[in-house]
């Protein structure tokens, strides 16, 4: 099972549709500070299902649709994507490549498809559960967030440890 | 569930006793259940001492040793149950250059089950990318994507060619 | 007083504005008072533009902006009302190469009046001191300095004297 | 008015006599992570008058004291000087140099000391009041804390300006 693509487009400050075809073996992401790196760690979060804003350091959902800049205008919606290619069968799915999309809308409405037929946020979350792959996965570490495991309090430890344990 | 987490913390504890000293090349550490009494609510205890140096409260720490020892336990977990893919943000920023040569060689050992993201402002993290996606942002505010895989994989070829020699 | 700490953190508003704009080489940045009718008790709202960006909540900026807008407030402080001495530990770690320069930049035009205690791990930061204290722990858990000043000094004549040519 | 030493023995990782003597224009500290460049600053905010053992990382004050390592004993006692210039008399002392001492034992004991004239605690934090050099000064930013200022909520943001205004 592997990662193999993520689409981006309306997310935040990609404005332009924009597709990382992701590759075996490792990948880094470099630029500048504010050019948009976290912000790709934003939009898997989402697509997976994250629902809390704060998470996404906005203060409510619709912070993360594009809200243009000094030459560009808004978006109406925020679409992601992300393919994964299943070829040992580990998903509960009939597809080799299985794409899963989380849109937003400015109305407030959301749409979430697998293979571009429509299904429940629900849907998507369990479909990660078995693999350990969520959006508050331990396995996604925000930035400056490392820190919390070593200076948090020995109850708020115990929430990561649950999740692998 | 209760036999389920202590088997498991016990694994994530070895786990972390291993790799917390091969990261630091020496030194001690160690995670305990505060009650042992109460696996299924106790929160969580954990002892670091970096090389050379006496036990003390972690808070006591360096910056980067207390980023290393996280680094430790995330991976101790990872250990445990590797997720197919992980999305590291910015985990070397408070690292030295010698920190982060060790942090590079953990990570390694586990690319073989893992698909790794790594976003990064150190050259020498890059330098053990296999693809590199560059972030600018050529019109303020929007966010656009390069690909600077040929060059990489360019010159790896030509570094392979020329270790044959 | 109450008139006092009005008139001071309008003297602080404009500097903000004015170094924000600066460190940023563009943008828009103020701070308020959220409840102008309470000004001994009212909490400090902050807002910051980067260029070409949109306004929006300041939790939305990436790790390098909120740490630039920081320093931009902090040293609006200090031009109100510089220290005869200031020690900054790693306010440069969040920073990439070109904010770092924009950063040192502000702090020469505050060298006049403060002396710099600069902890970093950067080379960029590294050059413009005057002198460097190297700490090292030869036996582990033991701190010992070696001061590298003679060798700054030598650099700075020698490259006067060429300058001079 | 200018910093002129810094004297450490006992705090912390010093656990032999180390000298700094400080320049004019800026210095900059170096090293590896956990060598001692941090307790330097808390060393500074200490001898400053600094009380709250949090503040300086440690739980109880006596954590300052230089703890020993796996081969040298522990110490009695933390003591640390800093030595202040004052060519202008802008301090209310008719001496140029003034060298100010604290020392704490295992015992609990502490001594407070203004050029070798043992006084309080409380002579030491107001000697430096109207210069604006404090233990709790905006202008001793310890690692990490610069990002509290954006971060925080805006009723302390306002403790932050109400030392400046
Ligand atoms: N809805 C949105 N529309 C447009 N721009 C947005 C939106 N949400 C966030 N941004 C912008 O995205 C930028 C932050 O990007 P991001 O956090 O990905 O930067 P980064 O590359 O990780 O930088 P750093 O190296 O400093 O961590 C901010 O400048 C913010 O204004
Ligand atoms: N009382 C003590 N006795 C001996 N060692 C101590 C004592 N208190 C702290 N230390 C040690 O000092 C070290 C931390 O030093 P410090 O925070 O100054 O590092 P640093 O140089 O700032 O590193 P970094 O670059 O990671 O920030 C820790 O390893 C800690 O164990
Ligand atoms: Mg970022
Ligand atoms: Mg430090």
């Amino acid at each position: 099972m592997r990662l193999k693509r993520i689409e981006i487009l309306g997310f935040k400050s990609f404005g332009e549709k924009t597709v990382f075809e992701i590759n075996d073996g490792t990948t880094a992401i470099v630029g500048p500070n504010g050019c948009g790196k976290s912000n790709v760690v934003d939009a898997i979060r989402w697509v997976l299902g994250e629902q809390s804003p704060s998470k996404l350091r906005g203060s409510n959902m619709q912070d993360i649709i594009f809200n243009g800049t000094t030459s560009l205008k808004p978006l109406g919606m925020a679409e992601v994507s992300i393919t994964i290619e299943d070829t040992e069968n580990k998903l509960p799915l009939d597809y080799i490549d299985i794409r899963i999309t989380r849109r937003l809308f400015r109305t407030g409405e959301s749409q979430y498809l697998i293979n571009k037929k429509q299904c429940r946020l629900k849907d998507i979350q369990e479909l990660f559960m078995d693999t350990g792959m969520s959006n508050d996965s331990y396995a996604i570490m925000a930035q400056g967030k490392i820190d919390q495991l070593l200076t948090s309090k020995p109850e708020d430890r115990r929430v990561f440890f649950e999740e692998a344990a | 569930a209760k036999d389920q987490f202590a088997e498991n913390f016990e694994k994530i504890r070895q786990n972390f006793r291993e790799i917390f000293t091969l990261l630091f090349g020496g030194g001690k550490a160690d995670i305990s259940l505060i009650d042992e009494n109460d696996i299924l609510e106790s929160g969580i205890e954990i002892m670091a001492k970096p090389p050379g140096k006496k036990n003390q409260t972690i808070s006591l720490l360096s910056g980067g040793e207390k980023a290393l020892s996280s680094i430790a336990l995330l991976f101790s977990i990872f250990k445990l149950k590797p997720s197919f893919f992980s999305v590291l943000d910015e985990l070397d920023a408070p690292l030295d250059e010698s920190n982060i040569l060790r942090f590079l060689d953990l990570l390694k050992s586990f690319t073989d089950k893992t698909q790794f993201l790594i976003i990064t402002h150190s050259k020498t993290t890059l330098k053990i990318a296999d693809f590199i996606f560059g972030i600018t942002m050529q019109t303020p505010g929007l966010s656009t994507t390069v690909s600077v895989n040929l060059q990489k994989k360019e010159r790896k070829e030509k570094k392979k060619s020329a270790d044959k020699k």
